[in-house]
């Protein structure tokens, strides 16, 4: 990694290549200064298990949700945040990269809250809390905080 | 900055008062199409300043404020406070709980407040800078953003992370 | 609408309006000639049950999704072709959205054949056929045709 | 025209002969992240004359052949051949059952195959033109695409549909 780097980002590429590792279960990822000369800057460097090194572009749906969950984890590990929301950032994994996603989210929980929305039964099981939002046939939004396991048997989980 | 709990009146959707409990770990929000989850993420969002409609789905603040529906009548004010366990001194501030709060009304007038006490939109940045929360584009990710992280421009993307700096 | 509009377009209107409310159980859509004289265009207006009308930027991710397969089913009524692949559309509806999606599309199948890629699981639970996609640890993707009823219990449905 | 079978070879991840049948009425196609799904509808497009890489997630034509793994060589060659029921004449042809296929070899050369004989891309459109199946930007639908057919400028939305037309 250039040394144009910053501590930052060295620490950041670090933590991105061990995400990755651990969401794809397998590969491995990293930073690198962008070829382009006249353009500092940062390109994603990605290699899902088994497979040859591409561009991005090759990836597919879940694998660049997965591989941006990944850099987004390792910016949180670096800097944290109090807190963190994701708008249904699982909407393209399937049933196991959820598993995989909610358990590196949980590594980070010491350092950020997380309010995850979601449609998913897989991040739903994970969730400590829920919240059911809905809306009335007058076009008003209300909240229903709903305990654990009645939320579970409502998702069909 | 822990968030403990979020109260929301006329923003967007949410026309009745509304308050939530964040716990620590993971809360899921969970609801059907519609319904306001968006609204909520973005509630919290409008409260620690984001002065961009745009990453709020307005295209100028008025939209913001709960805008009536077909058997109900718009609203004249949206407001979000946000309750934050300060006890870890993120915030840097000399009180162990901190009330974060923001009001806009349909003339345009708006309003920051902390503990009660308005302050200037800058007093409200420099606040929430020393916990790692203005303008951090982190803190909310949306289906967009996923592909966003990966997508942006070599340059952007320096400046996006050194920003994390 | 206005007469600038060809008998496709009104027909494609026609057909938007009444997939709309089949979709959304209620609202109102159709399609408009553009606000704007210089750019001939065509603007999309779409009011979901119980809301006022806005713009299309304020509906929800689901609501977007929702108005888009509205009007793209409305143009293969009006102009069927004979297949449509359609990859991942679904993953921002919710149970029930998804049961009205499924239906909307056996509504034309009898002149269009459907490849729906999916995770999600009511998806699959209306399908008439089924194949399971998957990928050895050589990088290549191999094709199982799958039962439906052994694939339904796969899928945990 | 009505899809019976699509037979893949060398495309992308299916570096093995691939038969598979398609049913009247909706088929739907599942499994894990990344293992060829969506590469599986691009084949049919493929085959179906699309000229533009970038529709494929792909900055040239050679990188539509299988490339090679950890462990496996790269192909020399992709095709993918498309059975089609044609009884309903929807293709101008006056045949019963049309076979269209396309090669494309690592030095660039393509070829485009109808019944087995050779054609012209031209005559190949033309073909396609017939059932609705030329450059029909309503076949194949992904993910972005649903928000493209909302987002499009409104210019470009009455060309679409006026295609369509
Ligand atoms: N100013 C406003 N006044 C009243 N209602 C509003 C206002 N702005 C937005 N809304 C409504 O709030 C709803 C938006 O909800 P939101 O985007 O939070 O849905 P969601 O729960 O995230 O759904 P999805 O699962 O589809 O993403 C829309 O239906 C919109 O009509
Ligand atoms: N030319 C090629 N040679 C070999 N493998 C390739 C080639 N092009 C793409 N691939 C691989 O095929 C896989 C793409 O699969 P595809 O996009 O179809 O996944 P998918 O099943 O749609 O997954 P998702 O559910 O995440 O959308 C990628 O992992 C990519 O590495
Ligand atoms: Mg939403
Ligand atoms: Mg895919």
């Amino acid at each position: 990694i250039a040394e144009q780097f910053s501590t930052t980002l060295q620490a950041v590429d670090h933590e991105f290549g061990i995400f990755f590792q651990r969401l794809f279960n397998g590969g491995e990822a990293r930073l690198r200064t962008s070829v382009d000369p006249e353009e500092a800057g940062i390109d994603i460097v990605a290699r899902p298990p088994g497979k040859r090194i591409g561009s991005l572009t090759q990836l597919s749906g879940g694998e660049r949700a997965l591989t941006a969950v990944a850099l987004l984890l390792a910016i949180l590990r670096v800097r944290p945040a109090p807190f963190c929301v994701l708008d249904e950032v699982d909407a393209a994994l399937d049933e196991r990269n959820v598993g995989r996603f909610t358990e590196a989210l949980r590594e980070l929980t010491d350092r950020t809250q997380f309010i995850v929305i979601t449609h998913n039964r897989g991040t739903i099981e994970a969730a400590d809390t829920m919240y059911g939002v809905s809306m009335d046939e007058g076009g008003v939004s209300k909240v229903i905080s709903m305990k654990l396991s009645e939320a579970r048997r409502a998702a069909g989980a | 900055a822990v968030l403990r709990t979020a109260t929301i009146v006329g923003f967007k959707s949410f026309m009745n008062k509304t308050t939530i409990e964040f716990a620590p770990g993971i809360t899921a929000i969970i609801g059907p199409n519609g319904s306001g989850k968006s609204v909520l993420g973005e509630s919290i969002r409008w409260v620690l300043a984001e002065t961009n409609p745009r990453h709020l789905r307005a295209k100028k603040s008025e939209e913001l404020i709960f805008g009536g529906s077909e058997t109900r009548r718009s609203l004249g004010m949206a407001e979000v406070v946000l309750h934050v366990d300060n006890s870890s001194q993120r915030l840097p501030i000399d009180f162990t709980e901190v009330e974060i709060g923001r009001r806009i009304y349909r003339d345009g007038a708006s309003e920051y407040l902390v503990n009660g006490a308005r302050v200037r939109l800058r007093d409200m940045e420099e606040l929430l800078a020393g916990a790692n929360l203005a303008d951090n584009p982190f803190t909310f990710i949306g289906q967009g953003l996923v592909d966003q992280v990966l997508a942006l421009r070599p340059s952007d993307r320096r400046l996006v992370i050194e920003e994390a700096a």
